[in-house]
């Protein structure tokens, strides 16, 4: 049968006309592996819901990218991250918001799908849903990189806008 | 933010989308990535959606289920609604993209910002990745 993937994998520069040769490697190398992943799924006749996890896992497990490790942290310097799934066949659905513990937020997400009657926990509620239904916990200072950190402290020495895209690297 | 759409050999679509939000983000802002239908949408009666950008603009048009609706109401071409929607969004100032899938196996994505860093893959062998 025909199957087919597509992926985005933001870094939080879609304002940059340039990007370096190694940073455009890393990006490229990142993608690859996010598709690597969910074609292995999707070529043995694997579920599109299993494919769109699995890419998505390696993307936010890539400091590179602003999704679980990696993820740009708030003013007050926290990481907290937002993911959502959404089942085709079924309109089946699950999103968290502002979760600050589970490894793979995603991972998260279609537990909300499948393990609650909801659609959207957020916060403290979504983090204890996740220790309940087992996911893989770390500590939050496993998202954090140096880089992000240094892009909050651009933005905080800016005093820019609330809503400066540009700068926010989001 | 990352995402992905897909469609399996069954000819079922689903989507996903993870983000961080915005760097020095406050108040408990919470963009669309998790808002089911703004960042995210999937039916196997039209398509799947996973978006990236400025979530407030994608909120408001209700980007990823605003698209599904055209392509399941209206049978446009995938590019074609979202090319109508993202008039709208670019319209109203919002900037960003969308990856696209639909159960026949066709694909697509639009973005109106300088990059997206993007990849497809197909059972014909078809693989790409682009950022500009």
């Amino acid at each position: 049968g025909t199957w087919t993937l597509a992926i985005h994998g933001g870094a939080g520069s879609m304002s940059r006309q340039n990007l370096s040769a190694a940073e455009d490697a890393i990006a490229r190398a990142g993608l690859a592996a996010a598709l690597d992943a969910g074609v292995a799924i999707l070529e043995q006749g694997g579920s599109a819901l299993d494919a769109v996890e699995a890419a998505v896992k390696v993307l936010e497990d890539d400091p590179h990218f602003n999704a679980g490790r990696g993820s740009v942290f708030t003013y007050e310097g926290r990481n907290e991250m937002d993911a959502a799934i959404m089942d085709g066949a079924t309109r089946a659905a699950g999103s968290v918001a502002q979760s600050t513990r589970t490894r793979n937020p995603v991972t998260l997400a279609r537990a909300v799908m499948t393990a609650s009657p909801h659609v959207l926990l957020s916060g403290e509620g979504a983090d204890a849903f996740s220790v309940e239904q087992h996911l893989e916990q770390v500590d939050p200072a496993w998202f954090a990189t140096p880089e992000r950190l240094r892009q909050l402290e651009e933005l905080k020495n800016r005093r820019s806008g609330h809503f400066d895209i540009d700068m926010k690297y989001g | 933010t990352v995402g992905a759409v897909a469609t399996d050999a069954q000819g079922h679509v689903a989507a996903a989308t993870s983000t961080g939000g915005l760097t020095g983000k406050r108040w408990g802002r919470i963009g669309d990535t998790p808002l089911i239908g703004a960042g995210t949408y999937a039916d196997d009666r039209a398509c799947a959606v996973s978006a990236t950008g400025a979530g407030e603009y994608f909120i408001r048009i209700g980007v990823a289920h605003e698209i599904a609706a055209r392509v399941r109401l209206q049978k446009e071409a995938l590019e074609q609604a979202a090319a109508t929607v993202f008039s709208e969004l670019t319209e109203m100032g919002g900037v960003g993209g969308v990856i696209l899938c639909a159960p026949d196996g066709q694909h697509a994505w639009l973005f109106n910002t300088p990059a997206m860093y993007r990849g497809s893959a197909s059972a014909d062998g078809a693989r790409r990745i682009a950022i500009y």
